[in-house]
């Protein structure tokens, strides 16, 4: 399957 | 050292404020293979640590490797690790380079 696209994906802690 | 072998660093974070105060993006299956901090807030704990730096690459948290984890897992991990009363701090490996080891 293709690469997800969690580029944008952030996280705070 | 040789680019097989970047420099790596092992950071003591004391949690020494009610939060961590960074904020991570990628992970396994994205264009930044391990998690990189984009941001460190004022007044957290990372900040108050003062060895933590924008752009840093974490490889391990607490000596787990992050390789291969998805975005959320990464996260979770970090979130535990903050959360645990079984250690007054987070030992974080980071490296300078956006490299996947």
């Amino acid at each position: 399957s293709p690469p997800k696209e969690y580029e944008d994906e952030v996280t705070f802690f | 050292p040789g680019l097989l072998e970047p420099t790596s660093t092992l950071v003591r974070v004391p949690k020494s404020a009610s939060t961590l105060g960074i904020a991570i993006e990628g992970g396994a299956n994205t264009r930044q293979p391990l998690p990189r901090i984009v941001t460190i807030q004022r007044g957290g704990s990372a900040h108050n640590c003062g060895q933590l730096k924008v752009g840093q690459v974490i490889l391990e948290v607490n000596g787990i490797s992050l390789r291969a984890r998805e975005h959320q897992e990464a996260a979770r991990l970090i979130a535990e690790a903050f959360k645990t009363k079984e250690k007054d701090y987070i030992d974080f490996l980071l490296t300078e380079f956006n490299v996947a080891l």
